[in-house]
């Protein structure tokens, strides 16, 4: 049987690829066809928030928000477009696609990736939701374990910051236990 | 994280990648899914390469484009996931990926590594579309 055309994804999330292969098939030969199934599938999956790994609403950061990372490459032209900590808009791969469309530039980040993306008419909105918070308050109340400092003081092992830089440590005696990654907790 | 990649009949490729990160992360914080050659790289010439885990392990590293490079000099796909998964190795004892590999031919290999990928009896899934068969959920094991 051929192998092309095809689509592949990471993780069991077959609403995303059945999306980007319905795409891929109903613009069959058209310019562009390969991107707006990605697009496309990637979009499902931010709207379904799957295994709330992806999209609005999951793995707050330390200050309670959740923050979205996203890319979009052609393997044509070598183009990319990216966005990186972005917290004001939920279609994080569609304000890559107009990275990559609408500007010279790879990759934008922060601030200045949620305002390109409101220029561009995304709907400006919090991330933030009712489970991300109360993921939230369970960690601030076991005193913000796991995190992801060290050599700092307070000792992040076992108290909150805020965090200061240890002066002087031992290498090998201060490496914190990283967080478990899990189905749910990836990037 | 979702990585995905989309190929059609003529070998045109796009790779995509969508990610909320990790838990609890210092504000400020990106991963892997925004940088090129990391979470996904795609050169219409050999193929593409997809990777998802601890994104700030992986980064250090370029996993896709890694993979990607090794299928342009010649190493099959199963060869190209391999190599990235023991260039890791050679400095992280522990981490956690799952990579793809697929030529511009549409040949795809997976590897895993690391327990935390694992979803169904320590195997890690991933979706696959082609021709003559449906959407498709396929294991390999961590």
């Amino acid at each position: 049987a051929p192998l092309l055309p095809m689509v592949i994804n990471t993780w069991n999330f077959p609403e995303a690829n059945e999306e980007a292969w319905r795409l891929l098939n109903l613009e069959k030969g058209g310019v562009g066809q390969t991107r707006s199934a990605v697009v496309g599938g990637i979009s499902i999956c931010e709207k379904l928030q799957c295994d709330m790994a992806v999209g609005y609403g999951g793995n707050p950061d330390e200050r309670g928000d959740t923050s979205l990372d996203a890319l979009l490459m052609d393997g044509g032209t070598m183009e990319v477009g990216a966005v990186g900590d972005l917290r004001r808009i939920k279609s994080a791969i569609k304000v890559a696609q107009h990275v990559l469309e609408h500007t010279l530039h790879t990759l934008l980040v922060g601030d200045g990736a949620d305002h390109f993306g409101i220029a561009m008419r995304f709907q400006n909105e919090s991330l933030n939701s009712d489970e991300s918070m109360a993921i939230w308050q369970n960690w601030t109340a076991h005193n913000c374990q796991p995190n992801f400092w060290r050599n700092v003081y307070p000792d992040p092992r076992t108290s909150c910051g805020p965090y200061k830089p240890l002066t002087t440590w031992d290498a090998n005696a201060t490496l914190s236990e990283r967080i478990e990654i899990g189905p749910d907790n990836h990037d | 994280t979702i990585t995905m990649a989309a190929i059609d009949e003529e070998g045109y490729i796009h790779v995509g990648t969508s990610t909320n990160g990790l838990r609890h992360t210092i504000s400020g914080r990106v991963g892997d899914a925004s940088i090129p050659g990391s979470a996904a790289y795609a050169d219409n010439e050999v193929g593409a390469a997809m990777t998802t885990g601890d994104g700030d392990i992986l980064m250090r590293f370029l996993p896709s484009l890694l993979a990607v490079e090794a299928m342009r000099a010649g190493k099959t796909p199963a060869e190209a996931v391999e190599l990235v998964i023991q260039r890791i190795r050679k400095h992280q004892t522990f981490f956690d990926v799952a990579i793809i590999a697929v030529n511009r031919l549409g040949t795809y290999a997976v590897g895993c590594y690391g327990t935390g990928m694992a979803k169904n009896n320590g195997e890690f899934g991933y979706m696959v579309s082609s021709p003559g068969q449906p959407v498709r959920t396929e294991w390999v094991p961590c």
